[in-house]
Parts: structure tokens; sequence; C-alpha cells
């Protein structure tokens, strides 16, 4: 029951089925982002590659394969063949696969298998022509039809026909023989919205989306319009500032309940905490280990410690054991129970105490 | 790992086996603290519920995991909310596990990098996972050697794909050492001068590693993502909904 194309039996219960066999039980809409723009938009599996899902067949090697050899220009319908051997259509009546035509495999083979064997790389195994129909035959069988779009989404068509990767479209390099790729390429007539004060350019999705994409942030900037007694969160909800580090997520992504526990930004060595929006130096009289250890967890896996942080700061009271334990320490200031970091190590991470590890440096 | 060579036992405690069900090894993991761990968000397509999942840390041997091993269950699994699968771009997941574990000389967490800290293009950094050898799968953890290569240069081995700044390359151009399917999920760590082993890349995706076209590996750029990773155990540790 792993295989998706058997699991309507399974329910069943008690029906043996074989995701190997030719009778695909049902019609699935396609979602292969590199088939997306076909004549047809349903599909069947296993495939033609003896693929068993859409998910094995978008990690499978053939399909990082055909769109690469789609770029040599070696045959104008490679990728409408390539689709349908990897989604191939399924006819809603009668569910059944329709393969390609042996004509168009014969094309993309003789067109194509040649430019493969040039960099080391064979035609896949179990596409051979034979076991496709003859066009005209009893059996309906795919040929491209005049204008079928050989770029998939991904790709940017250029003038001459070859498809370039959509992110090579406006990126300042010729990728296409005719320069198509870079004509027309101001952000609006792209669709597109112009990063202000760069040439950046990016979805208007991606604006106040709580994702800086633009150069100095400034696509997350003015995004919220929050009353005086709200903070604005990470995604631009307003949250009122009672609410803000109270222990509790009021922002949808959470972000009022980041950075609460932090190290001052001047000396980078006093606890503040942020709470009701404003900042507070921590300052405790009853400090004892469990606060320390908790405050280090807050703050992440330990800060190290500032060499050559200047001041007076000469004393330093440090645990009377600190010898035998590791990681973020604390040390309480003598006359104003400032409460200071000190950090002696960071946590044991990134150590590797078995003997005889390093055997490879000798061999170097 | 393609061109890699057998581990010694505890040479990377911070390796762990993602595992689920039937299947087995899955993907690789790296542990980051008593309960938690890295991997990459593809790993979970099409098996997204945390109870189908376990971890397993401390072993070099798949089939014989033996005394030093701790096994996990996974209590959350927290994929990014940018995740594309389509372009494999914020390709990064956070597992917190049930129970910690315990630090031993087997199982222990490696650093995270400080913001902004990178590994320098052409510095040696190394990758490690239980993936494809090119002709078989290993039952030993392998190893293996790689250089870091400069985003625009890497680029230009992938026409088909975008290098984004939340990737990291690394691999030969004309050498053997790449990761492969299995090894997802796996740390990429340097050394540093402290002797300390810092975790910079996950390994997420690369060119076609059967094919003798070989071009470096991609891998999930953890500097990136740190902050991200701190605010998500910040919040599942200390939050109430």
């Amino acid at each position: 029951c792993i295989a998706t194309t058997c699991q309507p039996m399974c329910a069943g219960g008690n029906t043996v089925c074989d995701p190997r066999s030719n009778s695909s039980s049902r019609c699935e809409p396609i979602s292969l982002e590199l088939c997306m723009n076909l004549p047809y938009n349903l599909t069947s599996f296993p495939n033609y590659l003896g693929h068993l899902s859409q998910r094995e067949s978008s990690v499978s090697w053939e399909s990082s394969l055909f769109p690469a050899l789609v770029q040599t220009g070696c045959y104008q319908y490679l990728m409408f063949y390539a689709c349908t051997l990897l989604v191939p259509k399924c006819d809603p009546v009668s569910l059944q696969r329709v393969p390609p035509c042996r004509s168009l495999c014969r094309s993309a083979k003789e067109k194509c298998e040649s430019v493969l064997s040039i960099v080391g790389l064979q035609w896949p195994e179990d596409s051979d022509c034979s076991q496709f129909p003859e066009e005209g035959g009893n059996t309906t069988c795919l040929l491209p039809e005049a204008g079928v779009d050989e770029c998939s989404p991904s790709h940017f068509k250029c003038r001459s026909g070859r498809c370039v990767l959509a992110s090579k479209r406006c990126d300042g390099h010729l990728d296409c023989d005719d320069h198509s790729d870079e004509d027309n390429c101001g952000c609006s007539e792209r669709a597109l919205w112009e990063c202000p004060g760069s040439t950046v350019c990016i979805k208007a999705s991606m604006i106040c989306d709580g994702f800086p994409d633009c150069p100095q942030l400034v696509d997350e900037t003015n995004c919220s319009v929050c009353r005086d007694n709200e903070l604005s969160c990470n995604n631009h909800q307003c949250v009122h500032r009672t609410l803000w580090c109270d222990g509790r997520k009021h922002c949808s992504d959470s972000s009022d309940e980041w950075n609460c526990v932090s190290l001052s930004d001047r000396s980078g060595s006093v606890l503040t905490v942020f709470k009701t929006a404003a900042e507070y130096q921590v300052c405790a009289d009853e400090w004892n280990d469990e606060l320390s250890e908790l405050t280090c967890n807050q703050l992440g896996l330990g800060v190290p410690d500032q060499p050559g942080v200047q001041g007076r700061r000469r004393w330093l009271h440090v645990h009377p054991e600190w010898h035998q334990r590791n990681g973020c320490w604390l040390a309480v200031m003598a006359y104003h129970k400032q409460i200071q970091f000190v950090s002696l190590l960071p946590s044991e991470c990134g150590l590797r105490q078995a003997v005889g590890l390093h055997p490879h440096r000798k061999k170097r | 790992i393609l061109g890699g060579r057998v581990s010694r036992r505890g040479a990377w405690p911070w390796q762990c086996s993602l595992q689920s069900g039937q299947s087995g090894h899955v993907c690789g993991c790296v542990l980051i603290a008593r309960k938690w761990a890295l991997t990459v968000a593809h790993c979970f397509e099409g098996r997204e519920s945390a109870d189908l999942w376990k971890v397993v840390l401390g072993i070099n041997n798949l089939d014989h995991p033996g005394g030093h091993s701790q096994s996990r269950g996974v209590r959350s699994i927290i994929v990014h909310p940018r995740y594309n699968r389509a372009v494999v771009d914020y390709d990064i997941s956070i597992v917190e596990l049930d129970f910690e574990i315990e630090e031993t000389a087997f199982v222990r967490p490696v650093c995270l990098p400080q913001p902004g800290q990178l590994p320098l293009p052409d510095s040696y950094c190394y990758i490690t996972g239980w993936g494809h050898m090119g002709n078989r799968m290993p039952f030993k953890l392998q190893e293996g050697e790689v250089r870091i290569i400069s985003l625009s240069q890497c680029q230009s081995y992938f026409d088909m794909k975008t290098i984004t700044p939340r990737m990291l390359c690394a691999g030969y151009e004309a050498g053997t050492v790449d990761s492969c399917m299995g090894d997802s999920g796996g740390p990429l760590v340097c050394e540093e001068s402290s002797g300390r082993w810092t975790l910079f890349g996950l390994t997420s995706w690369g060119s076609v590693c059967f094919s003798k076209v070989l071009g470096p590996g991609v891998y999930s750029n953890v500097t990136h993502f740190t902050p991200w990773i701190q605010q998500q155990i910040y919040i599942h540790t200390y939050l109430t909904d």
C-alpha cells in the first residue's frame, strides 16, 4: 500500500495490488513542474520509466537529464517527448495511458542520443521505441501539435526557440544565442516590482511577507500601521505592547517572543530583558545556577566572551567549581549586583573525544 | 558519499540517521543540542508526520548499532516555512527529539556557526553519511573531504537551477568526492583552529551523482539559518501556545 496507485484498493483491505501492473486505477492532475505546459493535464502511474508516482518522477535522474539535454537544442520536441514518459497522458474515460508515437520516440533518440554519449551518459534504458505504437494504427498515441510550447514554466523561451532557465532572464548575461533573454528587462515589463534604489525585481507577493528580499530590506518597511500601544510583528500584524514577550505567542509567526532575552549592545555583556516593549537590565540579589542555565539556554548555545574588553571590570566572582564545568557562566559584580556574562567556553559542541582520530593529518 | 572512506567509530559524534518504518535509514541528520537535530526539508516529503520517524545516534554500522548507539523518537518536525520543493530552496528542517540524548564520546552535538561566519572558499571541510557510494549503499559511515566553492563558480555548473544565498557549494570540479542519495540532511563540517568542528552545510542536492559528469554538491547554508534555528528552539522550548 505504499504506492499511491494502490491505496484505493488497499482501503478495501483485501485486494492484492501490484503497482507495476499496467492497469492504472485512476487519473491524477499533473503536478510535475517540468511538464506543466502540456496539451493534457491528467496522468497516471506507473509511467513509461517505471516510476510509481509523480514524486518519484520529480526526484528521478531523468527529470534532471532531459531539461539539461533540451539546452543543447538537439531536438525541438524533446521536452514534450520526455513528459509523455514522465507523466503519461491518462484518458479520463478509459483510464488508460496514452503512449507517445513511435516516430516521436525515434526522432528524439536519433537526434539526442549522440549528444548524451559525448558526456558519458546513456539514453534512458526503458524508453525503447518499439514498445510504442506507430501513429495511424488502431492504438492512439501522442504527437506534438504545431506550436506546442517546448519550454517548461521554469524556463524562458528565447526568440530562437531555445529554452534557458528562467532565472537567466535579465541577469546581465547573454544566454540566448540571439540575446533575447536580455531584452525588455525592466521590472514592470515582467510584471515584477522594482526594489527602490536598486535594479532588483521581486514578485509582488514577496512584499511585506516577513522575509526581506530587497537590498536595505525596503520590501519589508511601512508594512503595518499599528496604533501607539501596539508593536508590529515580523509578519506585520499588530500586537498590544503588554502582550509582547509575555511568554505566549500572539503574532501568528510568534515573533512577539523572539529576542526577549539578550545581551545589551553597548557593552555586550549585560543581561537585558525586553518586556512590554521596553528593555530592562537585569539586576538580581538571589541568583542561582538554575537561572544561569536557563538564561544561557534562552540565549541560544552560549556566547563567546569579548577578549580585551576595556574598562573597570577587574572584579570577577566566579563559581568556586567553575573549572570543573564548561559552558556559559555568570559572574555577579560586587558592588551594584549587575549581572555580567563571562563565558569561559562555548558549550561542549564540536569536539571529538575518541582517541586516534586524526590519522589523515599524518597522511598529508 | 562518492570517493570517500569508512569513518572510525566516534569520529563524527553529531552524525545521526533519520529512519522511518520499514525503510530504515532514509536521510542523515545532525545533532545540535541534547534534544534537537537538523536535517533537510525534502526528507519529509510524503512523510510529514513526526511519529513515522526515529533518530539513531552513536552508530557507525547501520546494521550493527552497537552499545554506544542511542535511539530517540521524534516529538516534532519544524520545516522551514519558505521551503520551495520545486527549486529546493530553504531546504532545512529542525527535529525535536522526544527525550534528551546522553552526551558521550560517541553522541555529542556539533557547533552552530556564529552569525555571519562562513567557510572561506577553497578551505577544506568534511561530509559524512550512509548515502550511495556510486556502486552500492554502504553499511558503514563514510567520510570525504571536500573543498568549499564560491557561489558564482558553483552557478556555472548548474544551468538548470539557481544557486541562492541559502545554499553552499563544495566538492571538486573534476574530482570524485561528492555526496549522493541517502546523504541528504547529513553534515558538512569544518574544523576551526581551536579544534572544534562547526556545521556549515546540510547535504541537499547536486548533479546526478551517478553520472561521469560531476559537479559540486549543494548544501543548505546553515549560517543563513542560525537565527531561525535558535528562534524555533526557543519558541518550542519556552513558549506555551
